[in-house]
């Protein structure tokens, strides 16, 4: 009963700790891949963090769902990715944001091997993209500064150009052909792009597991906010996707688990790992063909402390929901989130209010408590499932001193 | 469109089955 009601936390096991913890032990039978927060103690590519960070990562979370809605909206009209090209494009030339993924398409990072002998290549892994790509020697154009070496072409022995004429091009909804090689192109809302060659090369998941041929982007006019990572993993629902790609071998089956916070890690795993396990609940995945990228879910309810929300259901259905790796808060339509905040306010009386940070308007400073009761929230799918949040999915942690609602809304109803 | 976020997936198991089109959460996943 408790645990369906409430949680008590204490906020310092919110925060992320100083140093990396919580290893994920590979299993023998699945493909599984270290996953980490790119600004955690167990990144890599870890910078130091900023007096404001958490304000610019949501701010950055607002423009990436800014562009979202955009493909979608686009998609529906008629346009975004489906058609080919309209203009014929070098790599050097800016290309127009109706492809690829958004920016902050990663919080998360993994790292494989590209290329024989493979090359360590520290990727954001994206739900939200499908093309994978990497910034490559000899960057005609541009490269930013990133923590592993360059990919170069030049030293793999699998490396092959994917030509314009292949099947792997036109899938690709190429930008342009040059000398006879397929050019990729992708997109982000900032302005951020990648662009260079289709290419095909060795993909090392692991030590002991690769994929040959594997189709993705060298680039070779890289710029924008990448952080030190090499590129991005592509794990969209279209056909360049790592999913699509490995269909056959996977199953198309993957999985992935976030970590409580950037101090742990979790994991990214293809193949057929978890469908058996009894404690796994299920919902429809929805697709859109217009949109082969995303994988909608279903989401009719809420609930908060055991209680469902009054939300009519057509709330949810007029707009739809995706679920996406790359975004960082829930974005509910405005009169779930009303509820939802009305609620949970409802039961964090007792704490004292503190100012909004960025897009989350409900705000409480736990200062001198140590401990804090969070209302259970639970998201409600068709079939009687219920998914209960983890106390970490309910608030989004500033600092000791302010814990916010994790949930933010849309400007409209069928937005 | 609304979004489920990374904010809420956290320590979940998340499994995607593209050819069965389910999606699958898991408590403690990590």
């Amino acid at each position: 009963g408790e645990s369906r009601s409430h949680h008590k936390v204490n906020v310092s096991s919110l925060l992320p700790r100083k140093v990396c913890s919580n290893s994920i032990d590979a299993l023998s039978n699945v493909t599984r891949l270290r996953l980490v927060h790119r600004h955690g103690p167990c990144s890599p590519a870890v910078r130091r963090r900023r007096s404001n960070f958490e304000a610019e990562i949501l701010a950055r979370d607002q423009l990436h769902v800014g562009f979202l809605r955009q493909r979608i909206a686009a998609a529906e009209l008629g346009g975004g990715g489906t058609s080919p090209a309209s203009t014929r494009a070098a790599p050097s030339t800016k290309i127009p944001a109706r492809s690829g993924a958004s920016v902050s398409a990663g919080d998360y990072i993994v790292t494989v091997g590209l290329g024989t002998p493979p090359k360590a290549q520290t990727l954001f892994f994206d739900t939200g993209s499908d093309v994978t790509w990497v910034q490559c020697q000899p960057c005609t154009v541009s490269c930013y500064r990133q923590l592993d070496q360059l990919f170069d072409p030049a030293s793999s022995a699998t490396y092959a150009n994917v030509t314009c004429a292949s099947a792997a091009c036109s899938d690709l909804d190429a930008l342009d052909c040059s000398d006879g090689t397929c050019i990729y192109g992708v997109s982000y809302g900032d302005g951020s792009q990648s662009v260079g060659f289709y290419s095909s090369d060795a993909l090392a998941l692991t030590p002991s597991d690769a994929v040959p041929r594997f189709l993705f982007g060298c680039g070779q006019a890289n710029e924008g906010l990448f952080g030190l990572a090499a590129g991005i993993l592509g794990l969209g629902g279209g056909r360049p996707s790592l999913v699509t790609q490995t269909m056959k071998k996977y199953n198309g089956v993957f999985g992935y688990c976030l970590p409580a916070s950037a101090s742990d890690t979790g994991y990214l795993a293809f193949g057929d790992s978890g469908s058996t396990n009894p404690t796994v609940k299920y919902t429809n995945m929805l697709r859109d063909a217009k949109t082969p990228t995303f994988y909608f879910i279903n989401l009719i309810g809420i609930s908060v402390a055991g209680q469902r929300l009054r939300i009519p259901p057509s709330v949810f259905a007029k707009a739809g929901t995706l679920i996406d790796s790359g975004t960082v808060i829930t974005r509910l339509p405005p009169a779930a989130y009303a509820s939802l905040r009305s609620a949970f306010r409802g039961r964090m009386s007792r704490y004292k209010k503190a100012p909004a940070v960025s897009i989350l308007d409900t705000c409480y400073d736990p200062t001198g408590r140590g401990e804090v009761k969070l209302p259970a929230v639970a998201l409600l799918f068709p079939g009687d499932v219920s998914v209960n949040l983890a106390p970490e999915g309910i608030v989004y942690t500033v600092n000791e001193s302010r814990i916010c609602l994790a949930f933010a809304a849309n400007d409209g109803d069928d937005d | 469109v609304g979004i489920l976020g990374n904010v809420q997936q956290r320590t979940f198991g998340v499994l995607y089955d593209v050819p069965k089109k389910k999606i699958g959460f898991a408590a403690g996943g990590c």
